[in-house]
């Protein structure tokens, strides 16, 4: 039996709106840790990893650990039925193939039951070792996402650099280049605005841009944004879910041929 | 363009 009831039904919304694109199926993990859920685009390139810890639902049960195969596409269709101040409980008998999505409206004058079918899916784990970071960088989220759609309309790859002076964005096209220098900022009204350079060592990494476009969609869940950056290894896109957890995507550096 | 590499280089299916 697996019942969750979250009090801020938004949340999830949020966060099938920032996967449903990157990930056409996935299987959602649960168990006394939480709901997470760990999937590869199509591709292979770029991975997602979610957690909500199991303390921030207001009622959380998960009698023996579950792995429910949903699609994506069909889950975000059932979540856009539900208000943005609903309260959602998912609900799963044991050994049942399909997954119940309650809405209850915060007056309790309105609740809905949608109920979807759940798949079998061949799921590739990763194992991601912790690693350190040659450089981090967090940025106000609306930032990142306005510099990823801006240098997406000249080029199509991305040159994050690393240094002294700050991170810089760089791309070329046809048309021309671009390039975006944020420098540390600290002394601004709400520590949510600081831009924050931690540097053990100058990095530059090139990425494909459309995969950046694609993680900005998670940024309504978060206010700030922290990219982890090593030579020569996958970037951290991560963006905190309050109180509850983390999204974040993996993306595999394009090398010189 | 560079060559763009695959995720599975980096990690390992567990």
């Amino acid at each position: 039996m697996l019942e969750l009831r979250l009090v801020q039904g938004s949340l999830l919304k949020k966060v099938l709106e920032a996967v449903k694109d990157l990930v056409n199926d996935a299987n959602f993990d649960c168990s006394a840790t939480g709901f997470s859920l760990q999937a590869m685009d199509s591709s292979h390139v770029a991975l997602v990893a979610l957690l909500l810890r199991s303390e921030g639902f207001e009622h959380y049960r998960c009698d023996r650990n579950i792995s429910m195969g949903m699609n994506l596409g069909n889950m975000a269709k059932m979540l856009k039925c539900a208000g943005n101040d609903d309260i959602i409980t998912l609900k799963a008998d044991d050994g049942s193939d399909v997954v119940t999505f309650m809405f209850e409206s915060p007056t309790q004058d309105k609740i809905a039951d949608f109920e979807m079918k759940l798949m079998d899916i061949d799921s590739e784990h990763l194992g991601i070792p912790e690693a350190e970071y040659h450089a981090i960088v967090r940025m106000p989220s609306s930032e990142f996402a306005r510099i990823c759609k801006d240098l997406s309309s000249i080029g199509d790859t991305v040159v994050i650099s690393v240094t002294k002076e700050g991170v810089k964005f760089s791309t070329r096209g046809d048309i021309g280049t671009a390039n975006i220098v944020c420098r540390q900022n600290t002394t601004v009204d709400k520590p949510e605005e600081a831009t924050v350079i931690e540097m053990n060592e100058p990095v530059s990494l090139t990425f494909a841009l459309r995969y950046f476009n694609s993680f900005t969609k998670a940024t309504p869940l978060s206010n700030t944004v922290t990219l982890s950056l090593s030579s020569e290894l996958p970037v951290v896109v991560e963006y905190k879910i309050a109180e509850m957890g983390y999204i974040r995507f993996y993306l595999a550096p394009k090398i010189e041929d | 363009t560079p060559m763009q590499n695959d995720l599975e280089e980096f990690y390992a299916m567990v």
